[in-house]
């Protein structure tokens, strides 16, 4: 049956940022948000999961050259809203599969996870869309991660 | 300037679980959505956030008929993988703003976050790609969020 994967795309110009415990009420991602729009920082993904009490937790990706403002920011906002701890690293990276409506059928993000797996590389993040599902790793494994991902789905590594 | 934001989308058809504590190592992700996949259960959205110490969170929408199904699945891969808690809910629904590269414009999650802020809705989970940012809410707030989400964008509700 066809898997409709039509490609995997990575990208090496990522850092992460995540804030921990933050408040869980309306009006504290926008403040996160606006503030590091106010600094023109360009956020990639945003991952927030489901929380069972009364905080949360938000990470997201920016460029590596925006790292230093964000974490500025990060700071900045962490006191003003409450919030618990904050780590970053820029030492990670991104990789995808994309598609046309592959996410709705069941067993292709497992694959992709698969191929990581079996080549013992940790996933730190993981975001999806309905064409495609992206994890963050680390980023002396992105080349393997690449690789395998492409082998995994029967695609010819570029 | 151009926001470049060309819909809002929303889904009530949506459930929620998490799976909390899961061993932050090679494998997790793959067996919890492949033993989803073998029970045939549509997953929408994959979150993971970054974690800061050995493990960590998962959690993932599926439609609302599924939900039984991946509860079981959960209950049975928590056991096996040692992971923690567990939620579920199907009271929740999504809303999403779509367009061309708006992602990486800053501010424009920011407009979408303080639409709902401003409403009072509290945000559950969050999501983004290149061409959608899609927040998981409370079900009986869906209508409204839609509402104050297409107003902020200036579109015309439908
Ligand atoms: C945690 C954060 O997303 C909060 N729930 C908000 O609505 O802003
Ligand atoms: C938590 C889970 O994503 C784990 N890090 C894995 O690689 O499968």
């Amino acid at each position: 049956k066809e898997i409709m994967v039509s490609g995997v795309a990575y990208d090496v110009n990522v850092a992460k940022i995540a804030l921990f415990d933050v408040p869980d009420q309306p009006g504290i991602a926008y403040r996160l948000f606006k503030a590091l729009a106010d600094e023109r920082v360009n956020v990639d993904m945003i991952i927030q999961s489901a929380k069972r009490n009364h905080t949360n937790d938000i990470s997201f990706t920016v460029v590596q050259d925006d790292l230093g403002t964000a974490v500025k920011v990060v700071e900045r906002i962490k006191a003003e809203i409450g919030a618990g701890d904050f780590i970053f690293d820029d030492g990670v990276a991104k990789v995808s599969i994309v598609g046309a409506g592959m996410i709705t059928r069941p067993g292709v993000a497992a694959m992709m996870f698969e191929a990581l797996a079996d080549a013992g590389i940790n996933i730190e993040m993981i975001s999806t869309s309905e064409v495609k599902v992206s994890c963050v790793v680390k980023g002396d494994q992105i080349k393997q991660a690449v690789q395998v991902v492409h082998a995994k789905f029967d695609l010819a590594a570029d």
